[in-house]
């Protein structure tokens, strides 16, 4: 195994089977630790190593679901893998309003684009 | 329209950026939106400051007041383009470099590159996106972000996902025929470009199906913007 920083293309894809929670349960610490390594993860003590291997055995299972509601993607570990869905939201998601007020503006705003010509 | 359309074959597309721990999204898809259309109106690539949005624009949504721009804390494609408007345009990525943080807005209006003539809310009809795509340049979209965080590759396509946008991101382009093993069959889907950096998806990039005919797009054709740009020489 090798480590890749954050620009490089990752070696190795790691994605989630089709086992049970048992079989995910006990690979997840090899998981974790190959995650730690790829992405250079570090924390602060042994607390909070603990408490993000349980977050992203949290993660497997989600990613897991994920992949049969999606299974036309590929699902896995990320460099996200160690944050909760919460963490995730606030920390790298930043789209403020409503679609509501969107459709607002659609429905009779300056700014409504014309309708384009599609065929031919 | 042609069957498969991606700005990256044609020079629209700037490099595949990274927002770092900064709720900054919506200024990576406004400023992508304007890259594009500036490319199309100078023949030039130039790569545009997502900071000077940061650090600068405060604009609030006219119908929602709640709904400012406010740095790394979010904002919105179409208040940052009425920033735009306003302010007369973008610094290049090299003048007003992006560290991740809020701060001080140090705006300097002489080092304007890329300036916005227009912008438009675009229909909820895939057709009409993808037209706006081709005579336009890349979108500025919202999308619900909820497959995201484990999304590897692929073309996803969830059976459930909300139509709840919370990120920012920007149209490219679309394909005809991205291969869904488990459906057996190709399927249509839209190429967007993230702000994750390229060790996240397909070297940065996102595909979701699409068609009139399918449902949970994760809300991907329901907040779209376009921009068109006029031309800034430095004197």
């Amino acid at each position: 195994a090798a480590s890749v920083s954050d620009e490089e293309e990752p070696l190795i894809r790691q994605v989630v089977g089709g086992g049970d929670d048992n079989e995910l349960e006990l690979n997840a610490e090899h998981h974790f630790a190959s995650f730690v390594q790829r992405f250079g993860k570090s924390y602060r003590d042994a607390d909070e190593h603990a408490y993000r291997l349980s977050v992203f055995k949290a993660n497997l299972r989600r990613a897991r679901r994920h992949q049969l509601l999606d299974p036309s993607a590929e699902h896995g570990v990320t460099k996200f893998s160690d944050l909760t869905p919460a963490e995730f939201r606030r920390t790298y998601l930043g789209l403020r309003t409503s679609r509501r007020a969107f459709l607002r503006e659609l429905g009779g705003s300056a700014h409504e684009a014309p309708v384009l010509p599609t065929d031919g | 329209l042609p069957d498969d359309f991606d700005w990256r074959d044609h020079g629209a597309v700037g490099p595949v950026k990274n927002q770092g721990s900064c709720g900054s999204c919506w200024s990576f898809s406004a400023s992508g939106a304007l890259e594009g259309a500036n490319y199309l109106a100078t023949g030039k690539m130039d790569v545009l400051s997502e900071q000077q949005m940061v650090d600068c624009d405060h604009e609030c949504d006219s119908s929602e007041p709640d709904s400012c721009d406010a740095g790394c804390n979010g904002g919105l494609m179409t208040n940052a383009f009425s920033y735009l408007l306003k302010s007369g345009g973008l610094e290049s990525e090299k003048d007003y470099p992006y560290t991740g943080r809020d701060g001080a807005c140090k705006f300097d209006k002489s080092k304007i590159v890329a300036s916005v003539q227009n912008f438009s809310v675009v229909s909820v009809d895939e057709d009409q996106i993808a037209a706006n795509l081709v005579k336009h340049g890349p979108l500025a979209i919202g999308i619900n972000a909820a497959y995201m965080q484990t999304y590897i590759g692929g073309v996803s396509c969830p059976y459930i996902c909300g139509r709840h946008l919370d990120h920012g991101v920007l149209l490219v382009g679309y394909g005809a025929s991205g291969f869904a093993p488990i459906r057996l069959k190709d399927k249509a889907y839209w190429i967007i470009k993230n702000s994750w950096g390229e060790n996240w998806g397909e070297h940065g990039y996102y595909k979701i199906c699409r068609g009139s005919n399918v449902r949970n797009k994760c809300g991907v054709d329901s907040m779209v913007s376009t921009v068109t740009a006029i031309h800034t020489s430095k004197e």
